[in-house]
């Protein structure tokens, strides 16, 4: 199953709609200090079930959402989609018939987020299933955050096992 | 479970001892499950030596040495079992020139094998090179993302507006 | 000792205020101390939005922002009790071109203004070219450190080498 | 009191005698991943008076003398000196007549360390207080170690009123 393209609205500071296509090989970021590269990790962590407000940096999982800058409103709805190539099928028995998945997360201010695939409603469990069962995850070790590249090395022996476990 | 496991584990140390000498151009590293009862409970060890160093305390490599000896575990890890996708946040940082050519050189090569595909976040020039493409985040309007997809003197100029 | 420190609070605050706005071009931080019965025992909290930007979380800023905040802090404190030496090992390494400039603007700043003297590591050739002279050091026997002091094209040289 | 150079010998990858000349302005120091760098850093807050062997990278604090490579043997012992210049006369009173300081610390495997101040053995304390009085020391703020920098952003408040101190 592979990856093809990250969509985001009111996710942190992507207040419009913008698209990332993931595309075979290589794909290079840049961007100046601030600009929002590393919120689109995090929006790919989130979008695969991730449940912690402090691996998103923020205070509670409401920090997510746009909170506005000097020239525009805060807003009060995010969401993000992740979209796969199902060519393969080996999606769940239920979506298998589609060429496409469309995996989305959205969150309302006060509400709490809720799960979608294909625009049908689903639980959080079977988001995590679907990734699991693809070999990644909201804490997949292929997920370098910022800085935490040495992370693999200060871990204890025992922490370390979880990324042979991704091996098998 | 415990075959796939220690299965994986031979496997990932093969890979693992063949990417360390590629990055570090020599020395030699290993991996070890330390001792249990049980090998699902034990826990792995890393053993590394840069060329002409003996062999030591982890915690005693330098910042780049740490972040090629890390490398050069997860791509092991790969090579076992792809993950559809592989983000690195600016992992370039700590290391010099001539270590950001061999880390390209490796991305090159795990981007051609295998069918991971890789999100690399960088301010330096030299890994911006050796992208397919390259996608640019600005704030034109301060406070509010946008992307763009650029080309290499597009990302240059990106560099010098900020 | 609780006016001295109160004293260092008025002093630091002034500085950091207008060093954030230097390094960002922009926005606006403070710091303020905790509520607690004795200052002595109070916490420091610090505030920083960079322009454009709204107040937030300080752990919401990106991994350039802290850096360039912290500096801004660290030299707000020189310049009020200056330290005989300061030390910056990679402290560039986050930090995209624009930043870097700006960094290297604030330590030529900071070496005229006092008498603190400066050991800068760093990678990046942009802070290199703007040092007051350059120490490299090499392996030219591997696990052997010798210390040779280079010019600029001779720290280019070395960055190749490696 | 200005700090005018730093030598090492036996310590940590420097097995041969080296000195650092600490000159007013911006000194730059460049290198390749590994060759020693931030064990010259090490080597300042070590001669301070540094206690931790986890703040120096290693196990225990032997792990700072020269441990070999696959040429050279290892050592026993290590010694690094601070050079200070005492124009303004702002050392301790026994100290006050000299020109220069040079404040001395050296290892033996397995035997501990000891300090001296021209020559003459000191406590660890006398050298704590001399750094102390000259507004550093080996956990001073200025002392940034590398990947440390966002570190005063991630303290707790009470950890940020150290540096206030630090002003006072
Ligand atoms: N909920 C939110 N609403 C609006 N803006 C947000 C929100 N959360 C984070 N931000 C903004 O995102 C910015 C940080 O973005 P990010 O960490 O992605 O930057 P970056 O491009 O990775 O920078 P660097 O190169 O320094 O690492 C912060 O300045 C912050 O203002
Ligand atoms: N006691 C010791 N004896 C011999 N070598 C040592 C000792 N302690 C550390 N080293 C060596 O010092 C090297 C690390 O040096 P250091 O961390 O200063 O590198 P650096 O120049 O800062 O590199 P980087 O640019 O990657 O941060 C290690 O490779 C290690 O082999
Ligand atoms: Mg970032
Ligand atoms: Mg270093």
């Amino acid at each position: 199953m592979h990856f093809t393209a990250l969509r985001l609205v009111g996710f942190k500071s992507f207040l419009e709609p913008t698209e990332l296509e993931i595309a075979p090989g290589l794909t290079g970021v840049v961007g100046p200090n601030g600009c929002g590269k590393s919120n689109l990790v995090e929006a790919l962590r989130w979008v695969m079930g991730e449940n912690s407000a402090k691996r998103m940096r923020g205070g509670e999982m409401d920090d997510v959402i746009f909170g506005g800058s000097t020239t525009r409103p805060a807003r009060n709805l995010a969401e993000v989609s992740l979209v796969m190539d199902n060519a393969g099928r080996t999606a769940p028995a239920q979506f298998n018939e589609a060429e496409e998945l469309e995996v989305t997360r959205r969150i309302e201010r006060g509400q709490g987020s809720d799960y979608r695939i294909n625009n049908k409603g689903v639980r959080a469990k079977d988001v995590a299933l679907l990734f699991q069962d693809n070999g990644t995850g909201p804490h997949s070790a292929s997920l370098v955050s910022q800085g935490r590249i040495g992370a693999l090395i200060a871990a204890k022996p025992t922490e370390r096992r979880q990324l042979l476990e991704e091996a098998a | 479970a415990r075959e796939r496991l220690m299965d994986a584990y031979g496997q990932v140390q093969a890979h693992f001892k063949r990417l360390f000498t590629e990055l570090f151009g020599g020395g030699m590293a290993e991996i070890k499950l330390t001792e249990a009862e049980d090998p699902l409970e034990a826990g792995l060890e890393i053993i590394a030596s840069p060329p002409g160093k003996k062999l030591q305390n982890l915690s005693l490599l330098s910042g780049g040495e740490q972040a090629l000896t890390s490398l050069a575990l997860l791509f092991a890890v790969f090579l076992v079992n792809p993950s559809p996708i592989c983000v690195l946040d600016e992992v370039d940082a700590p290391l010099d020139e001539a270590n950001i050519d061999r880390f390209c050189n490796l991305l090159d090569l795990m981007a051609r094998e295998g069918k991971t595909r890789f999100m690399v976040i960088t301010h330096q020039r030299l890994t911006m090179s050796r992208m397919d493409r390259l996608y640019g985040v600005t704030m034109a309007e301060k406070g509010v993302s946008q992307l763009v997809s650029v080309d290499l003197s597009g990302a240059e100029a990106l560099r010098e507006a900020a």
